[in-house]
């Protein structure tokens, strides 16, 4: 399962 | 991290130094809209739910922090602060707001990237956040003369977005597979919702004259 692309903007 | 996106951070956080300079300086929010005020503190508060779960950078994290803190002061002090609570114009600041808040959260639960209870909140900041302009611009058309703080405060929270814009362009080019729909979507609404503002900013700065927005 690809980790959870955390959203890196603000 | 490019240059568009820092600059679009900064620009954003000049925004809410204007506010906040504004307010502490003048203690007065005359032709503030409380309810704009508001919304945005639910935009970081939605959006920043992963500020204990994913961090990202020290930059990242402090940033976060930073804007929810300055969202919920400035509302504190709209609501709470005794000099300043009596300059907010209640009785031009009358858009429903509510409708807005539940409008975002019923596209969230309907367009999202992923059908979690953070994603789904992720989704309903950015819509939220391409409309909470709206009180302000209400409230901007109703007062008719807009201070010079209050008109750079709209001004500076436009260009952020606008270079967000540049950002999601430049990733897009630049990332295969940055595919971020939902944020570019809301975020042209937003700029376009500014649109005639900028208009009028643009003319009263030519003409060095003072904004005037028509009624």
């Amino acid at each position: 399962e690809q980790p959870r692309d955390p959203h890196d903007e603000l | 991290m490019n240059i568009f996106r820092f600059a679009g951070d900064m620009t954003h956080l000049i925004s809410v130094l204007v506010l906040l300079l504004k307010i502490y300086a003048t203690k007065s929010c005359s032709g503030i809209s409380l309810k704009t005020q508001e919304l945005y503190a639910l935009v970081f508060l939605a959006r920043y739910l992963d500020l204990f779960t994913d961090f990202i950078s020290v930059y990242n994290t402090v940033m976060k922090i930073v804007f929810i803190m300055s969202s919920l002061s400035i509302v504190w002090c709209m609501r709470m602060h005794p000099m300043v609570r009596r300059s907010y114009d209640k009785e031009l600041d009358t858009f429903r707001h509510y409708f807005l808040i539940a409008g975002c959260l019923l596209g969230a639960l309907l367009v999202h990237e992923k059908f979690t209870f953070q994603e789904i909140f992720w989704a309903f900041s950015l819509y939220l956040e391409a409309v909470a302009i709206l009180p302000q611009l209400v409230l901007l058309q109703r007062s008719g003369n807009v201070d010079n703080l209050t008109g750079q405060y709209v001004f500076f929270l436009g260009a952020y977005r606008a270079l967000y814009i540049l950002n999601w362009i430049y990733r897009y080019f630049t990332e295969k597979h940055f595919g971020r729909w939902i944020s570019c979507i809301s975020g042209l609404v937003q700029t376009a919702l500014y649109g005639d503002f900028f208009y009028y900013y643009f003319i009263s700065w030519k003409n060095n004259a003072k904004l005037q927005l028509p009624a």
